[in-house]
């Protein structure tokens, strides 16, 4: 009973945190001490029903943590399609980056995660976007090897040429 | 009993490991 709003919502404990979070309207968005809210700590673990219910309480999709982490791309790195999707159908910006220079589809390459790749792609996210250091979702998926995740890039870069 | 404590979340280094482009 000792469990912080953040740990209610990354073990998807629902049911306990919607009484602590009934008791203070304001704590559905109640950063931590780094600055991520519980949203993003559910989307971070990968705890759908959680996120949808914290959006459905009035989670602030858009919001970001103190290094400009966001929901979007903490799931995206967990390769968790369907809470990627749920954000995205609140209209979070599909390449929001971080200090990294990370964007939700450089992390999902970087995860290796071919479902999540295929999605961000279907829904506009950009490939023209670099790390830090330079690399491009391409690149990154050629220098890691990860072969699912070029093709499903290659394809979709032949598909935009076709059209 | 203590149900385990998840570590705050945290975005990973993209590029660790690979030589700067």
């Amino acid at each position: 009973d000792t469990l912080s709003i953040y740990q209610l919502a990354a073990q998807g404990e629902l049911t306990l945190l919607k009484e602590n979070l009934q008791k203070d309207e304001n704590l559905v968005n109640k950063p931590d001490k780094r600055g991520f809210t519980p949203l993003m700590w559910a989307s971070a673990f990968g705890e759908i029903e959680t996120v949808r219910c914290l959006l459905e309480l009035g989670a602030d999709p858009h919001a970001l943590a103190d290094q400009r982490e966001s929901a979007v791309s903490l799931a995206s790195t967990g390769g968790y399609t369907g809470i990627v999707v749920l954000l995205l159908e609140k209209n979070v910006n599909i390449n929001s980056y971080d200090w990294n220079g990370g964007t939700p589809i450089l992390y999902a390459v970087r995860g290796n995660h071919v479902k999540c790749v295929e999605t961000l792609l279907a829904r506009g996210a950009d490939l023209t976007m670099e790390a830090d250091s330079g690399y491009t979702p391409m690149d990154l998926a050629v220098a890691l090897g990860h072969k699912k995740v070029q093709q499903v890039i290659e394809n979709h870069i032949l598909k935009l040429f076709r059209n | 009993t203590q149900l385990p404590l998840y570590t705050s979340p945290s975005l990973p280094n993209i590029t660790l490991g690979l030589p700067a482009t």
